[in-house]
């Protein structure tokens, strides 16, 4: 994917049903360590991977991508730091 | 100019002087108390037991003004990812902001250090997550942190004010607020302040902004003190209501508390009102904790006026309210919030009325006007909006330069309220896609009749002429209730009465509304009302019916000449009677009574009861809203009764039809309905021909879709499990024939050398030196399948 000034980090957001267990073992399978629930959203867990450029400005494709394909996962997102401004 | 306020609190905090914005000390200068702070401590609310957080860079946790309230629970480090949300120190001070914001909320009173917080005895936490790479993960964390226990969420930052940027909540945070509004506060919903933006002097507008445009935040923006427009200040229509700051030359500024133990008198623009009015509703909340989300809303609707602020677009809306782009409905009022809190009565549930007009693409030239006309969905009772909350309108438009464009709607009543105005550095040529504007300028109007979106496109800059804009397609989104929100007080006064909280102070009286309880209407009755009369000219207002009544909410009866749907005609006692949940229309109030069913729902015909999912046999029909029977065969069966997902004993499944078994060598033949042999080489078949073959008659091996005697060339034969007899395999690629899988070729296709049991394409390459194949081979790519063909033929001939 092309950056458009983004810059991807090296976390995801992934929508699993099944329970914590079945993050963990999402995770594990493509080489990420699951956060934890992404504050009260139920079957939205915080995944990190930790072999993945921490800042790039392109989405960087490897393994971990595979992770989109999986029928557990319903659905993925790389995280983009968005600027924001105080005022 | 507001009355001098009798000076009757006085703390020893050294800025307590110099806070005119709560009250007034010095003769010789000008009062501008008009916020009515004091007054409302002054009726003892101070934010006890209400607890507010600050999403924003830490606060520190040992400032003397912050100490004595602040909540460990209402706190967390989304950046550190830990419970301690105290800034990172360093030496340009880049994390002041969060404790500038937490102390205008609830810096401790009388304590001889620095300033007096708004709420000075609410709960303050922080929620350290400015400081690090923002994502939709951390602010959908940051809206989620204790929803049952934070009441305010209090954040003053957002997508750059930069006049160019259109950006919002990612999905995550959308969420977020969603869940907070619908679950927080066990249940009446979280509040989120939100500072609208700073970019005045860029041009921006807030509208461009999704936290500050959405209809869960509380958009707050600012007035100096004289009521000017702060250099900084954004206009827009998503705006509720303004408090003071600073932000003109020569006028006084806010004060609070700052990093390392500090008092600055430095803070300003939007960040400055929105924890103020933070600190507002903490002392509402205090008055009335059963507020919702939305009661809150409507308060600062209610109460926020325009006093002497400057704006050359004041106006009044159909339903009274005074309301600019600037200011929203103006400066807050605290007493006046906590009042009115005292005695609210929570609003009805709000109803969302969507309407799209017809679908097809409109150029934008110079301008384009689109309407819609709508009844609010008043044909759907769980959708039917009347009296209007926030309105949203989402566009998608395709335009060179996004700058450029002007939007405006205008409601039934010919209230006009300005969507967008031009942005002169935005340069964009992205458009807006599904962008969201929202607008609270039609507040209390009546949603029903026709309503005018006009986009205007005037290049500020030379264009391309022959490049148009396009308005893809438009939704009107109407927020607001089905009856009217502000009941007349005496009957809130008679039934309402477990919303109603005294304050610490005595109960006020209300002469006002006792008079207004003894006032006599004389005029026509509405054509339902019974023979004993009105009160009023509404259908509401009968004191009897001659058909039905029909209660629309708990104080709020009706008449009507028929029930609507979700009710039944109780003919002994005239009144609608509610059907059972589910039902659409029934004949008694039990499970058992229904005739049909709600969306989504469907009848089941044994027991007359509506249930989401059909019981085994039978299917959801849609077009009958009913369960209905499938095919005898079937077991199960979807959307029709001959389409069988699963049959009954005796039959299997071909496709979606339920055939009866046959003996093992034949299959049923659907169009001769009888079962016919298969072919010679299946033992079990799906067809007649010999690619129809399910498994492979004995001495026949399966290759493909095909029963084989032997494997043809380029497949070898091979046990493979669950399947009686043994299977052909295809070789490796290029191999005519093998002795298994992998590298066992042992004869290869035309063009193709065997080397190694594997086949290489007999072409060379001229480039394979020593060196190089060197490197191929200490690399062993010839080992690799995807470099195999890479120079190997060449390089093993070259030795």
């Amino acid at each position: 994917a092309t950056g458009h000034g983004h810059v991807y980090t090296n976390h995801w957001a992934v929508r699993i049903t099944g329970g914590a267990e079945q993050a963990d073992k999402v995770a594990a399978k493509y080489g990420y360590r699951n956060l934890g629930q992404i504050g009260s959203l139920e079957d939205h867990y915080h995944f990190y991977h930790s072999r993945v450029v921490r800042r790039a400005t392109f989405s960087l494709k490897g393994p971990h991508s595979f992770i989109h394909m999986d029928p557990m996962v319903d659905w993925a997102q790389q995280q983009v730091a968005k600027p924001r401004v105080k005022r | 100019h507001a009355p001098r306020n009798q000076d009757l609190i006085h703390f020893n905090d050294p800025k307590w002087s110099n806070m005119w914005y709560i009250h007034c000390n010095n003769k010789s200068s000008r009062c501008r108390s008009e916020m009515n702070i004091l007054p409302a401590w002054q009726r003892g609310y101070t934010g006890k037991d209400v607890v507010v957080t600050i999403l924003d860079d830490g606060i520190e946790r040992n400032h003397p003004d912050l100490a004595q309230n602040y909540d460990q629970l209402a706190s967390y480090d989304v950046n550190g990812n830990d419970h301690d949300p105290t800034p990172r120190y360093d030496s340009r001070n880049e994390n002041i902001h969060g404790t500038r914001c937490a102390g205008e909320v609830a810096a401790a009173a009388n304590n001889s250090h620095c300033i007096v917080g708004v709420a000075y005895n609410a709960h303050i936490g922080g929620i350290r997550m400015l400081d690090g790479d923002v994502t939709d993960i951390v602010e959908a964390k940051s809206l989620g942190v204790q929803p049952d226990y934070i009441d305010i969420y209090s954040a003053s930052w957002g997508p750059r004010d930069d006049g160019k940027t259109v950006d919002g909540p990612g999905p995550l945070t959308k969420q977020a607020f969603e869940q907070g509004i619908k679950k927080g506060r066990k249940g009446l919903g979280s509040i989120f302040v939100w500072a609208s933006g700073n970019g005045g002097r860029q041009g921006d507008h807030c509208s461009c902004d999704g936290y500050t445009n959405s209809i869960y935040t509380i958009s707050i923006s600012s007035t100096t003190e004289n009521g000017n427009k702060p250099w900084y200040l954004e206009v827009c229509s998503s705006i509720i209501a303004t408090t003071y700051s600073s932000g003109e030359f020569k006028e006084r500024k806010i004060m609070t508390t700052d990093l390392r133990q500090c008092c600055t008198e430095g803070h300003t623009g939007t960040s400055v009102s929105a924890p103020i009015v933070a600190g507002i509703i903490a002392l509402t909340l205090e008055a009335n904790l059963l507020l919702t989300w939305r009661d809150v809303q409507h308060l600062l609707v209610n109460t926020s006026r325009p006093l002497h602020l400057k704006a050359d677009d004041w106006k009044t809306n159909a339903a009274g309210h005074r309301v600019s782009h600037l200011y929203g409905f103006g400066l807050v009022d605290a007493e006046a919030m906590v009042l009115e809190a005292r005695k609210w009565r929570t609003v009805p549930p709000q109803h969302t009325c969507s309407q799209m007009p017809e679908r097809h693409t409109r150029y934008i030239s110079r301008s384009l006007n689109s309407s819609i006309t709508t009844s609010g969905c008043s044909e759907d009772p769980e959708q039917h909006v009347d009296y209007l909350e926030h309105v949203v309108v989402k566009v998608l438009i395709v335009h060179p330069r996004r700058g450029d464009l002007e939007i405006n709607l205008i409601s039934p009543s010919g209230t006009r309220s300005q969507l967008l105005a031009k942005r002169l550095f935005d340069s964009s040529s992205e458009g807006f896609r599904n962008w969201e504007f929202m607008t609270i300028h039609f507040w209390g109007e009546r949603a029903e009749g026709l309503w005018s979106l006009e986009i205007t496109d005037s290049p500020s800059r030379p264009r391309r002429p022959e490049v148009l804009g396009k308005l893809k397609e438009w939704t009107l989104i109407l927020h607001g209730t089905s009856q009217n929100p502000y009941q007349p007080y005496s009957t809130q006064h008679h039934h309402s009465s477990l919303l109603e909280t005294p304050g610490p102070d005595e109960v006020l009286e209300e002469p006002e509304l006792q008079d207004e309880e003894k006032e006599e209407y004389n005029g026509p009755c509405h054509s339902e009302c019974g023979d004993q009369g009105c009160d009023g000219p509404d259908a509401d207002h009968c004191l009897n019916c001659i058909h039905f009544s029909l209660s629309r909410s708990k104080n709020d009866r009706a008449c009507v000449s028929h029930c609507p749907l979700g009710h039944y005609e109780d003919t002994v006692s005239r009144r609608c009677r509610r059907c059972h949940k589910g039902c659409e229309k029934c004949v008694g109030r039990s499970a058992g009574d229904c005739l049909s069913c709600r969306r989504g729902l469907y009848l089941n015909t044994l027991s007359s009861s509506c249930i989401d999912t059909c019981p085994p046999g039978y299917f959801a029909d849609n077009y009958q809203k009913q369960c209905s029977k499938c095919h005898d065969t079937c077991r199960r069966c979807l959307r029709y009764a001959d389409r069988c997902s699963a049959c009954n004993e005796g039959y299997s499944l071909a496709g979606v039809t339920c055939v009866p078994e046959c003996t093992n060598g034949t299959f049923f033949h659907l169009e001769e309905m009888m079962c016919k042999p298969c072919h010679s080489s299946c033992r079990t078949c799906t067809g007649p021909s010999e690619e129809k073959c399910i498994q492979c008659a004995e001495g026949y091996l399966q290759q493909e879709w095909r029963c084989v005697q032997t494997c043809s060339p380029g497949y070898y034969s091979e046990e493979a499990a669950g399947v009686p007899n043994n299977m052909c395999h295809r070789c490796e690629q290029n191999c005519l024939s093998c002795g298994g899988p992998g590298t066992t070729c042992t004869k290869c296709k035309d063009g193709y050398s065997l080397v190694s049991r594997t086949c290489i394409a007999n072409a060379s390459c001229n480039n394979a030196d020593e060196m190089f194949c060197d490197m191929v081979k200490s690399n062993r790519l010839c080992e690799k399948k995807l470099y195999r063909q890479f120079c190997c033929r060449t390089c093993m001939m070259n030795g």
